[in-house]
């Protein structure tokens, strides 16, 4: 099995507002493959939770798309995950 | 040379075993190694014992690394050894914890699952048990201890990142720290469990709303404890109860501790708050380790004069 990269796959931080905004995020988590960073799964997100999910480049865009279309609030805090893991080795040998 | 173990960098299974090694030959008269028992793919659980030979004073459970990914909970209880029985001796706070009472540190709990992040898939969180009629590899093995386990239903399917297990206890993981825990549980007085990220202190109950008898007490050590961390680098902590902080997280390590009878279980979110998430940066493992070590040491002269 060859090593996964994570090549401009994003991580979102989404703060649904509300209860359905909260069933959103779970709803788009049926039809995409989110990864929960925060919380740990998509049926602990509440309203004014912080969220923070993984998803791969390919569906960031309908993703971004249904979160627009949903007036929701949210920010990108990696653009390209697998430059940061790359780059967390930023410390040169002793 | 490059494959050399540093408390700087984050360190591969391999480097860290050596490092236990290496930290045994070197200080024999502080630190014994026990191993506690063998994961799912046969990597040796070890724990190591800090302070003195008397298995009968005061002794505090730190656990680190039960969900691969977060690479600087290991990096964490490597800096505590090390700190441990470098500063023995010399810092006075250290002197009298170590005098007085042991610390067993287990450095990586879910081996398998962090093999498997630092070959395969970096963000890896379960252990690698595989799944009776199931693709799906592995179990959250801090959903797996038997406290109000799989009281949320929504997890059953085990391609769930927070899948319990076919049952309470299931993982050799699991069986081998509440066997050594329950073995030594006379001595041992508080546990702490290292995750990231979040900068979280939190503490019982994380199954249900309802409050510890002793709420109050664990808040207060939680609020001095993150007061203290704050004080190096001013890094904020939130602290409180699991379940009204963050969620309820049923069958989880604190819980089950506080329910054998110890209680004083805290479980640690380290750095950093989103920003980097679980890929935080070596360059802050060092900052992220001497503030954490601040509040640990405060959490275990708190037990050592509180705790009979």
């Amino acid at each position: 099995v060859a090593p996964v990269r994570f090549d401009r796959e994003k991580v979102f931080r989404v703060k649904p507002q509300d209860e359905n905004q909260a069933n959103i995020i779970k709803d788009l988590a049926k039809t995409n493959k989110l990864d929960f960073w925060y919380p740990d799964a998509s049926h602990h997100v509440a309203a004014n939770m912080t969220v923070d999910f993984r998803v791969s480049e390919k569906e960031s865009q309908s993703l971004q798309f249904a979160l627009d279309q949903n007036k929701m609030h949210y920010e990108i805090l990696i653009h390209d995950l697998q430059e940061v893991i790359e780059k967390q080795f930023d410390v040169k040998e002793n | 040379t490059p494959d050399r173990h540093s408390y700087a960098k984050y360190n591969t299974w391999d480097k860290i075993v050596a490092w236990t090694e290496k930290m045994m030959h070197k200080r024999p008269e502080m630190i014994s190694r026990i191993k506690i028992g063998t994961t799912v793919e046969d990597n040796p659980l070890y724990v190591l014992k800090i302070g003195k030979k008397d298995e009968r004073r005061k002794a505090i459970f730190m656990d680190c690394g039960i969900h691969a990914r977060e690479w600087i909970s290991p990096a964490f209880c490597q800096w505590f050894v090390y700190q441990a029985t470098k500063t023995y001796g010399k810092n006075k706070i250290m002197t009298k914890l170590l005098d007085r009472m042991n610390f067993y540190v287990l450095p990586v709990f879910n081996i398998d699952g962090y093999i498997w992040s630092w070959k395969k898939n970096r963000l890896w969180r379960k252990n690698r048990s595989k799944n009776q009629n199931f693709k799906c590899i592995g179990t959250d093995l801090n959903r797996n201890f038997n406290v109000s386990w799989n009281s949320s239903p929504t997890t059953q399917s085990p391609c769930e990142d927070t899948y319990p297990g076919p049952a309470p206890e299931s993982e050799k993981e699991t069986k081998a720290v509440t066997d050594f825990i329950q073995s030594h549980l006379k001595s041992i007085k508080a546990y702490i469990t290292v995750h990231s990220y979040s900068q979280l202190l939190l503490f019982p109950y994380g199954y249900t709303s309802k409050l510890p008898p002793n709420n109050e007490e664990l808040t207060k050590a939680a609020k001095i404890g993150t007061d203290v961390l704050s004080t190096r680098y001013e890094t904020r902590y939130i602290y409180g109860p699991t379940a009204s902080t963050i969620y309820k997280t049923p069958g989880s390590s604190l819980d089950w501790a506080y329910n054998l009878g110890i209680k004083h279980t805290f479980a640690f979110e380290l750095r950093d708050e989103g920003r980097f998430g679980f890929l935080l940066p070596e360059s802050r493992i060092k900052p992220t380790c001497k503030e954490t070590m601040l509040a640990v040491k405060f959490i275990a002269k708190y037990i050592l004069k509180h705790t009979s």
